[in-house]
């Protein structure tokens, strides 16, 4: 039996609008450890990477790995169901066909409860090498949501340069050009603050329909973790609260 | 041009 309780609906909501955009379905690996998502958007051109770790819900109880192919519209729909401060448990038998979703609001005897079709799903699995990145950058995630949404007015592109003095992004069409300059702040660890670890100098560019799917996890962190190489994907990194995290990873455009 | 890849090419398939 899979059971997984949070006393507040709100952080799940946000996972679903942070993924709903870039996967249509995705299987969710549960274990003793948490829950566990990878999943490719069809075009192959990102990934999202998941946990949730079991010991950041308020109940978790996995008597057996479970593999469950789930649609994220249809578990999107459900959770829209819930209102924030619903409790929210979902629960599987061992070798399920169906997810069951518990809402419960505190102070009232309501209970709602919704039945999910699961999906049998041959997904790929990729395996991704431990990398140590050349730049490092933690910024507000607002500024960066902000930043992708200006640049992607002027391009279809994002190019993203880190240097010691700082990070820019810049974005160029038949309009004309934008950029956006961040240096390091003095503080660190502050949600405002901006953090460069920097071992090498990068310039990468970056589809801005993508960062526009990323962007959308803006919600549950205050900072966001970029963390590139050249010429190899970007890894965009949020905090799920206390309970886990979210990170995609997105293929750079290389000069033809 | 600038040509769009895939993560295919960088990480393995399991």
């Amino acid at each position: 039996m899979f059971e997984a309780r949070l006393t507040q609906s709100a952080i799940l909501k946000k996972v679903l609008d942070a993924i709903k955009d870039l996967l249509t379905e995705a299987t969710f690996e549960c274990t003793d450890s948490g829950i566990q998502v990878q999943a490719m958007d069809n075009a192959h051109v990102s990934l999202v990477s998941m946990n949730l770790r079991s010991d950041g819900f308020d109940k978790y109880r996995c008597d057996r790995n479970l593999s469950m192919g789930m649609s994220i519209a249809v578990m999107s729909k459900i959770l829209k169901c819930a209102t924030t401060n619903d409790t929210v448990t979902m629960r599987a038998v061992d070798n399920p066909d169906t997810i069951e979703f518990m809402f419960d609001t505190p102070g009232k005897d309501v209970q709602a409860q919704y039945e999910m079709k699961l999906i049998n799903m041959d997904q790929e699995h990729l395996g991704i090498p431990e990398t140590v990145y050349s730049c490092v950058v933690k910024m507000p995630s607002q500024e960066f949501a902000r930043i992708v949404r200006d640049l992607s007015q002027f391009g279809e592109n994002i190019t993203i340069a880190c240097t010691k003095e700082g990070i820019k992004f810049s974005a160029a069409g038949d309009t004309g050009t934008a950029n956006v300059k961040l240096a390091q702040t003095a503080d660190s660890g502050e949600s405002d603050s901006v953090t460069i670890e920097m071992q090498e100098s990068v310039k990468l560019s970056f589809s801005c329909r993508y960062l526009n799917f990323f962007i959308k996890a803006t919600p549950l962190c205050e900072q966001v973790q970029l963390s590139l190489s050249n010429d190899v994907p970007l890894v965009c990194e949020f905090n799920i609260g206390e309970i886990g995290h979210i990170k995609y990873y997105l293929a750079p455009k290389i000069e033809d | 041009g600038n040509k769009q890849t895939t993560l295919t090419s960088f990480f393995t398939k399991k």
